[in-house]
């Protein structure tokens, strides 16, 4: 009973000192919100954090105008292939990039504004059976596709209208690669996650598969997030949101992982378990940003982690007007969007 | 972690790697 009578009081808590709403954002004319993100945009000398919102058939870019108010800059409309998600891409300006597709990724797209005819342009990127795409460094697009025969895993370099002519292809695993991360401290190297809960590291100059590495069958369908090196070990950031309760280590929502690459070996260094109350099913996304990692749960509420603690740290609970959707960090951090079914988006700052 | 859990830790590991894996 005390359990109980503690719990609400603790989630208040958190919610109140770590999450401060800041300005809302709501797209009358969309109803059917999938995506959000944010954006560096220059337009007339002047670069800003804009917003991103994306429905099934159109993507629109929002700009600050003063505080609590947010102006629409322009709305590409799609087509007959429904919108999936936003791809962010890091250290960009003026480049937005999504996935469009029914159940999995058909095509990736990159919405953009040429200044040369003073026109918002956009132009296709890649089609396929997609199964996974990140955006790295050095505006470059990393994707796993299958054909019936074969994998394919691809690195293409994006210019400011599309595609570039040079890219780089990765020796793909016998298994299908489900998830991307980029490896903090080593450039070139980029690890992924499969289907059958491996881990593989890549050169991404040289295009070889350096390692296999198993995580184990404890949490299955496990998705990197986040990877870095540090004293000749590899971290990595899994999610799992599939996982069941076990006695040891709670309701874990994301755990980090250190590799030895050399050996292949592995241990767990940090298990995130979801807040009290929330056991059972665990989240529907997530998204990791340097230490933290934020998701909505099956409940509609939101949970933001610290990693490196391995404690949850705030929670939202589902508003007045309904459960959370989707939530996602800022490109500058400290910053997380947090959005409904109705097309509004919530900006919260987070400390 | 212990080093002997996770075997002989090398700070180079992907330089290592790549002179070791085929191109």
């Amino acid at each position: 009973n005390e359990a109980e009578q503690l719990t609400p009081l603790l989630l208040d808590d958190l919610t109140d000192e770590n999450l401060q709403f800041v300005s809302k954002l709501k797209d009358s004319s969309s109803s059917c919100a999938v995506d959000v993100s944010t954006v560096w945009w220059e337009a007339a000398g002047r670069r800003e954090l804009c917003v991103v919102t994306a429905c099934e058939i159109s993507v629109s870019l929002w700009k600050p105008l003063a505080p609590d108010h947010w102006g629409r800059v322009y709305t590409w409309q799609l087509g007959e292939i429904p919108v999936i998600q936003i791809i962010p891409l890091p250290d960009t300006c003026n480049l937005i990039c999504i996935a469009l597709g029914n159940l999995e990724i058909g095509e990736i797209r990159l919405l953009l504004y040429s200044s040369a005819n003073d026109s918002f342009k956009q132009s296709l990127v890649k089609t396929g059976n997609i199964k996974a795409v990140l955006g790295l460094k050095d505006r470059r697009l990393v994707s796993s596709s299958r054909t019936m025969q074969e994998q394919q895993v691809e690195v293409v370099s994006l210019s400011e209208t599309g595609r570039s002519k040079d890219g780089q292809t990765l020796m793909p695993p016998e298994e299908t690669v489900l998830a991307f991360a980029e490896v903090e401290g080593v450039r070139d190297a980029l690890v992924g996650t499969t289907a059958v809960n491996s881990v593989v590291v890549w050169n991404l100059k040289t295009g070889q598969l350096l390692k296999k590495m198993h995580v184990g069958y404890s949490y299955p369908a496990s998705i990197c997030h986040r990877a870095y090196s540090d004293s000749g070990l590899l971290f990595v950031v899994l999610s799992h949101p599939h996982a069941k309760e076990s006695e040891s280590c709670g309701n874990p929502a994301f755990r980090v992982i250190a590799f030895n690459p050399k050996t292949a070996r592995s241990t767990g260094v940090m298990f995130s378990s979801l807040p009290p109350g929330h056991a059972g099913r665990q989240y529907l996304e997530g998204e990791v940003k340097d230490a933290s990692a934020a998701a909505v749960l099956t409940s509609g509420a939101i949970a933001v982690w610290d990693l490196l603690l391995g404690q949850c740290t705030a929670l939202l609970p589902p508003g007045p007007s309904g459960s959370w959707s989707l939530v996602r960090w800022c490109v500058t951090s400290a910053r997380l969007l947090a959005g409904q079914t109705d097309g509004s988006v919530y900006v919260y700052r987070y400390s | 972690c212990s080093e002997s859990d996770l075997g002989p830790i090398s700070l180079n590991w992907f330089e290592e790697l790549s002179s070791e894996a085929p191109p």
